[in-house]
């Protein structure tokens, strides 16, 4: 089984492979300088994959790169939902950086009927009781959850009824998914209070 | 050296407690169910911060939770500047989630001068040239980062310079800081990219 933690770095290798696009070979050692990673970290987590590069010689940057792009299933496109179009959801919806990776957010949906119907940055926003019958047959399979707490389970529920399998979740409580289905969690105020903790542990010590 | 993943979850842990508030005492099998944890991940988490309850017994809910505020540092108040007032730094300023746990956004910055002067939810737009003179004996020592990637590094540099300690960043690029100062990134494409990583291996198996 392959770490989380590897995965993780995976992305930071490949966008530092994009960084270095004008440079035909590269080194573990340099791909070091630009990840933070150490090169020790790269082979090992590289062999976990298969055969990358020649010893002593280093990686072939655009090789390794589709490589990468090919274990993350970042060399095809993807159509994202997204679910709770408020103050988060709309600064989401036209971010041009998940476009660049091939993430497109296509289908917008909501529960309140002042927004149901209108657009948000091109697109309608759609009533989250339609999501089945607006998601079928277009193959989306990644939903982003901008919802309030309180209806993040119940939203989860519909989503995945209307055959999401992975979930990127912004609302700071657990939701609960059955074995098959992947969620990400990003809690702000959890990373501000890594922060504090770093601060106060610098101050104590 | 407690490792970086026991610190993540302890904030987790506090969330539950908080969502425990009713009850007096809380076994470490009842907080597993509510975090996502073990109970033997729980337990260990804690013992590197003391002894915590009593065993076979469980924890006290409200002296747990006051214990582990203690240690993240979140038993106080802290000022955040927050520097890119943008589409995502708009959204961030209002949001009430981190005001509940201690975190108010007090200053804002950009370089934009159609920007500077103006408010945004109710906090002027101050010009990132002058963050040392408007931070000046504010204690403010976290700052969130919302610019994009080309000027990251070079306002982090100003951030450094005007006393802060710890950044939260947004945007994609590496920032490197002195190692005293703490760096936190949120890089939602990369979040996005593991979740088609998991898909796509999904799809494979
Ligand atoms: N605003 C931020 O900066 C921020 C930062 C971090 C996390 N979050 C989290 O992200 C979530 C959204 O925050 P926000 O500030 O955008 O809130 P918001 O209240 O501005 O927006 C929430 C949206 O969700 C919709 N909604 C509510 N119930 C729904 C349902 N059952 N189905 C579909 N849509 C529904 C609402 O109509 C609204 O449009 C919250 O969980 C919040 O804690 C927000
Ligand atoms: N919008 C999103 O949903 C989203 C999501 C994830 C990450 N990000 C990242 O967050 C960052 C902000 O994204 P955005 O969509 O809000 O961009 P934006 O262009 O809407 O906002 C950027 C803001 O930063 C300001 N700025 C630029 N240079 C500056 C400097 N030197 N000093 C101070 N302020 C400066 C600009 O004037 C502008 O107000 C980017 O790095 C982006 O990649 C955005």
């Amino acid at each position: 089984k392959i770490p989380t933690d590897t995965i993780k770095r995976l992305f930071r290798y490949y966008r530092a492979l994009l960084e270095s696009r004008e440079t035909k070979v590269v080194s573990s050692e340099e791909l070091a300088k630009l990840t933070g990673s150490s090169a020790a970290q790269i082979r090992k987590d590289l062999t976990y994959f298969g055969e990358f590069g020649t010893p002593g010689k280093g990686y072939n940057v655009e090789e390794l790169g589709h490589q990468i792009k090919g274990i993350l299933g970042i060399d095809r496109e993807w159509t994202v939902a997204l679910v709770g179009i408020g103050n988060l959801g709309r600064a989401l919806v036209p971010y041009q950086g998940l476009k660049s990776e091939g993430f497109r957010i296509t289908h917008l949906f909501d529960s309140d009927p002042k927004k149901i119907g209108m657009a948000c940055a091109g697109l309608k926003i759609n009533d989250i009781n339609d999501i089945k019958l607006v998601l079928h047959n277009t193959g989306t399979k990644i939903a982003i959850l901008t919802v309030p707490s309180d209806p993040a389970q119940q939203v989860t529920n519909i989503l995945i009824d209307a055959g999401i399998q992975a979930i990127l979740n912004f609302a700071p409580s657990r939701i609960s998914v059955p074995p098959e289905i992947r969620v990400l969690n990003i809690d702000i105020t959890n990373e501000l209070a890594r922060l504090s903790y770093y601060i106060t542990k610098n101050i104590n010590s």
